[in-house]
């Protein structure tokens, strides 16, 4: 405890002279040797240009830390996920592996769209509790977006798929995760129960196909098709740069048994 | 007097201020949230297991005490006594985004032990 709790080794206490800088950077280092080894990472992180934050992760930093009682301005629109993080003291955020996506021969994309996510960097000790994927839906301004209409033109189903065995000839073999209705007169995220696939590749070792997310637009207009759920950066219609924060995002909820879950805190 | 008492008192082991900034050692560009934290270290004397002003009691039972103490006995050190998390927002090593609760991140309290 003592190295863990007092982070400034015993030199810290006494005044770092200035005149002795040697001292003050072995300091430092100690002290980045302490923090790092509390963060069971061997080096010390150098984030490339093309890092991306998600903004779903720095709300539910802010919702747990309790920084948002402070900030009322910045509205989160979703609940924070007490039931996950009630059994987890780690929460990791997954962008899929783009560069693998595959078209069809013809150039078409396939449907369902396969997503692989690369779990290698969690660690052993962490046992993942649950795990959601995270879609954006983007408004489609048309007749059906009106939220008096009720007609079947504005609706999309939504089905999450795990990808049992490799994909032979654009055939992939899958099985339903979960499924969901949704009308595109609205913008919003949301989230699936993937938990039972993540298991078995984290827990049980299985083989990691990936997930398949298929996107039917309900009375099949092709006009319709691939427009309202942002699945992949090339199939929306207006190339836009805001791709980094609405693609798709697998996050885990695990714990390591080294501190307590993220339950909600109250600004202290 | 007051003054001399509150020197005194400045003396004893107590919890003192210290707040780490991430940005002041560079590491602000892996440790997205917070941007610092108040981590509080413990510092002072222990003038355990009596207090030196005790010996001016002439009581017997007092006197007893005061000269039965073993000084060879190490005096006990001032350590923090109750600690608390703090959660972190982080980038790993492969620019992926971590939520963590670290425990005993912030010192609480701090003791004679």
């Amino acid at each position: 405890e003592s190295s863990y709790a007092s982070l400034i080794p015993e030199e810290g206490k006494k005044k770092v002279s200035a005149h002795n800088p040697a001292q003050s950077h072995d300091l430092l280092l100690d002290f980045e040797a302490t923090l790092l080894q509390m963060f069971g990472l061997q080096r010390r992180p150098r984030p490339s240009d093309s890092a991306v934050v998600p903004q779903y992760l720095l709300d539910l930093y802010r919702l747990q830390s309790g920084e948002l009682e402070d900030a009322p301005g910045h509205d989160v629109n979703f609940d924070y996920p007490e039931r996950s993080t009630s059994r987890a003291n780690t929460v990791r955020g997954f962008h899929h592996e783009e560069h693998m996506e595959e078209l069809q021969a013809d150039g078409s994309w396939p449907t369902p769209l396969r997503f692989l996510f690369n779990l290698s960097n969690i660690p052993e000790d962490e046992l993942i509790s649950s795990a959601e994927l995270r879609l954006y839906r983007q408004q489609i301004d048309d007749a059906s977006s009106d939220p008096q209409h009720t007609g079947e033109e504005g609706l999309h189903r939504i089905n999450i798929y795990e990808v049992l065995k490799p994909p032979r000839a654009g055939q992939i073999i899958t099985q339903l995760l979960d499924t969901r209705l949704v009308r595109h007169n609205s913008s919003k995220w949301e989230s699936f129960d993937v938990g039972p696939a993540v298991l078995r590749w984290t827990r049980d070792k299985l083989s990691n196909h990936g997930l398949a997310v298929e996107v039917l637009h309900l009375n099949q207009t092709p006009r319709q098709q691939g427009r309202h759920v942002r699945v992949s950066r090339s199939l929306h219609p207006v190339p836009s740069d805001d791709w980094d924060q609405f693609r798709p995002l697998l996050v885990t909820f695990g714990h390591d048994g080294k501190s307590h879950p993220l339950t909600r805190r109250t600004k202290r | 007097s007051p003054k001399q008492r509150g020197r005194k008192r400045n003396r004893n082991c107590r919890r003192h201020a210290l707040y780490v900034d991430f940005s002041d050692v560079g590491w602000n560009d892996w440790i997205v949230a917070p941007p610092g934290y108040q981590a509080f270290y413990c510092n002072g004397e222990c003038p355990f297991p009596l207090a030196d002003h005790l010996n001016s009691t002439n009581h017997a039972i007092v006197q007893t005490l005061v000269n039965s103490v073993n000084t060879n006995i190490p005096k006990a050190c001032c350590v923090p006594t109750e600690l608390s998390a703090i959660s972190m927002l982080y980038l790993d090593e492969t620019d992926r985004v971590v939520l963590k609760n670290y425990q005993e991140m912030v010192v609480e309290g701090c003791g004679c032990r």
